[in-house]
């Protein structure tokens, strides 16, 4: 997967993090700090469909090529999560009893066109 | 959506940089709230004392490698897969005890659990643990209290004499009584200690001591009812 710079146009991950103090979430969420809130944004034109899905090789290659021949006719794909991981959090409920959970597929780590 | 043009997704404008991440705050609270099934984030805790809540944490993580090894795969770093690859979210839940009546030999206890946890998740197990600084050689009655549905008495759902060998740690298992708060509008778990005659108070001299009794609960979320049309 691709991390997105100042002036990424094609599919990337963007970083954005949710500092739990910045919104007053501090008193009742004892870890961590923060949530990883990345998200997938950018261009995925017809001859980046399937990157990096599949495989740098010779199939990829042609494949590229027929689809970048008939891009005319084509759409878009969609640039989504390629790999996440869960957000573990230790927190105190309405009762001020400590809960330990794991959310999973709350943090994106990579992204890719579909 | 680049500067300045069009979602080609929504079709809605490019925010400005301060909407957007309004925006993105506000998605991310919606988020984390809607995951541990909160309506809104909770008031004003009462947070634990720090020695407490760290000789707790401590515990959880013992009683967590335990089940691991004595039941591989009940319980597992991160989400469960469930069915058709959903995965099914865990919990760890610690409460602490409240002090209720008591006499020189004899103290209520009670758990609160909340109503979001409780009712949503399957009990897998749940542990309450006791300090006792100075046993003495005759075991301790331990009765797990169930509320009475027709008024406010209480009846008693089990009964078990505590053999205490040494000072420290000990646990009984409560599960069973943890799972029966399901539905409880307030589900409260109420433990009765009475202990012999030379024996000190039931319970350390003040709640801030990191010896102060606790329940440790394990759970998984239920698995969502799925209607099959036929």
């Amino acid at each position: 997967g691709v991390d997105c710079g100042a002036d990424s146009r094609m599919c990337c991950r963007q970083e954005f993090f949710v500092d739990f103090k910045e919104i007053g979430w501090e008193d009742w969420i004892i870890q961590p700090e923060g949530y990883h809130m990345n998200y997938c944004s950018g261009l995925c034109p017809l001859h980046m469909a399937g990157i990096p899905g599949l495989a740098a090789s010779f199939h990829t290659a042609v494949l590229n090529r027929i689809k970048a021949a008939s891009a005319a006719a084509a759409v878009d794909s969609c640039c989504v999560p390629t790999q996440r991981r869960p957000l573990s959090l230790l927190y105190y409920d309405r009762d001020s009893n400590i809960v330990k959970t794991d959310i999973p597929d709350m943090i994106v780590d990579s992204c890719g066109c579909t | 959506a680049a500067k300045g043009s069009w979602c080609p997704g929504c079709g809605v404008a490019a925010l400005a940089p301060g909407a957007q991440r309004d925006a993105l705050l506000a998605l991310a609270k919606q988020s984390i709230l809607a995951k541990l099934r909160l309506p809104a984030r909770p008031d004003s805790p009462q947070p634990q004392n720090r020695g407490a809540l760290l000789t707790a944490l401590r515990r959880m993580r013992e009683q967590r490698s335990e089940t691991a090894a004595t039941f591989p795969g009940m319980l597992r770093d991160g989400p469960v897969p469930g069915r058709a690859g959903m995965e099914l979210q865990e919990y760890e839940i610690l409460s602490f005890a409240e002090s209720g009546s008591s006499t020189p030999r004899s103290v209520h206890l009670h758990f609160r659990f909340s109503q979001e946890v409780i009712g949503s998740t399957e009990i897998l197990q749940a542990t309450l643990y006791l300090f006792w600084a100075a046993p003495g050689a005759q075991p301790v009655t331990v009765r797990l209290l169930q509320p009475h549905p027709a008024g406010p008495n209480a009846t008693v759902a089990s009964e078990t004499r505590l053999e205490v060998q040494r000072p420290g740690w000990s646990t009984l298992d409560v599960g069973a009584a943890v799972r029966s708060l399901f539905g409880h509008e307030t589900p409260r778990l109420t433990v009765e200690l009475e202990v012999p005659q030379d024996w000190g108070s039931p319970l350390p001299s003040n709640h801030s001591d990191s010896h102060w009794p606790f329940v440790v609960a394990q759970a998984r979320a239920r698995k969502p009812h799925r209607l099959h049309r036929r």
